[in-house]
């Protein structure tokens, strides 16, 4: 008989306003949010583990541009991308989490590999990255992550000396996270 | 930022999170995603959370594992432990934004004290959910 099992995702919270938000670009992230629940899902139902199905959750969001993770990062005030992430498992508690990475492609992986693979649970920067290529994580451009809607964001924070809580051009720019 | 919590067949739990930060940091800012306990946490026989909002409030008020606490020891059931968190400590200090939670028994619950969050769930009957904003 098969146990229960269940997943839920999240793509970040805030100001999101619906006059504001065209049906093409609400089409676009519903779609993206059940790609991604439903990537999540299929683990668990082919009896993989809890820890995988949520990293291969995030991982679909961090590929989509509509999320501020991944390939949809925010730019900091010199214009790169600095993304964190975490991982933890019920099972002993274990955890894995990174801070300040800015060219690995899919920082949630780097997190579980640091849950795997490394003694210690929080590795930041350099050293993060370091420890990622060691794992075998390819060395990302920051060309990747760099889109015209968050360099027209950070411009517009910049002039008005905010940061991203405060403005919004986009029907979800005071989204948080 | 973007999250996942999950049950699996064995019972056991995961939470994870990600994110870019915020637009314009400075000085090697963290938020509270890549902290345990704060964005994220998860926990054998009790429940799993990942968090998103504004980092700094979740970090001081140590979100994810008051949630977990509450229900360990209080016995509230998962949508008091995070309701009575987002809704009052959190709130009650500007700290705006939400989470997604799922328990030993596979029941998620989402809480934002925001106008929306970008949110799925696929429940225990296979019933797939997709939602954005708050009054949905």
């Amino acid at each position: 008989m098969t146990k229960p099992f269940a997943i839920a995702i999240h793509g970040g919270a805030g100001t999101i306003l619906s006059s504001q938000m065209t049906e093409t670009h609400h089409q676009q992230i519903v779609s993206a949010l059940e790609t991604a629940v439903c990537a999540g899902y299929q683990v668990l139902k082919q009896g993989g583990d809890a820890l995988e199905a949520v990293v291969v959750a995030v991982t679909h969001l961090e590929n989509s541009p509509h999320f501020n993770a991944g390939c949809g990062s925010v730019l900091t005030h010199k214009e790169m991308v600095e993304m964190d992430a975490s991982v933890m498992f019920g099972d002993q508690k274990q955890v894995g989490a990174i801070a300040g990475v800015r060219h690995i492609k899919n920082p949630i992986t780097l997190a579980r590999d640091v849950l795997k693979h490394s003694q210690h649970v929080f590795l930041v920067g350099d050293g993060a990255e370091e420890f990622a290529f060691e794992q075998g994580h390819t060395y990302t451009e920051q060309d990747y992550f760099f889109t015209d809607r968050r360099y027209e964001q950070l411009q517009s924070m910049k002039e008005k000396g905010l940061f991203a809580l405060s403005e919004s051009s986009y029907p979800d720019d005071k989204k948080f996270g | 930022t973007v999250g996942s919590v999950a049950l699996d067949q064995s019972g056991n739990l995961a939470a994870a999170t990600s994110t870019g930060g915020v637009t314009n940091k400075k000085y090697g800012r963290v938020g509270d995603s890549a902290v345990i306990g704060a964005g994220t946490f998860a926990e054998n026989n009790n429940v799993a959370i990942s968090t998103t909002g504004m980092g700094e409030a979740f970090i001081r008020h140590t979100v994810a594992s008051d949630v977990a606490a509450r229900m360990r020891y209080l016995n509230e059931e998962i949508n008091v432990a995070c309701d009575s968190v987002i809704h009052g400590e959190l709130k009650n200090i500007g700290g705006e934004g939400g989470l997604i939670a799922i328990n030993d028994k596979g029941e998620i619950h989402f809480s934002m004290n925001s106008l929306g969050m970008y949110r799925a769930s696929i429940d225990l009957d296979g019933n797939v959910s997709v939602k954005i904003y708050a009054d949905e």
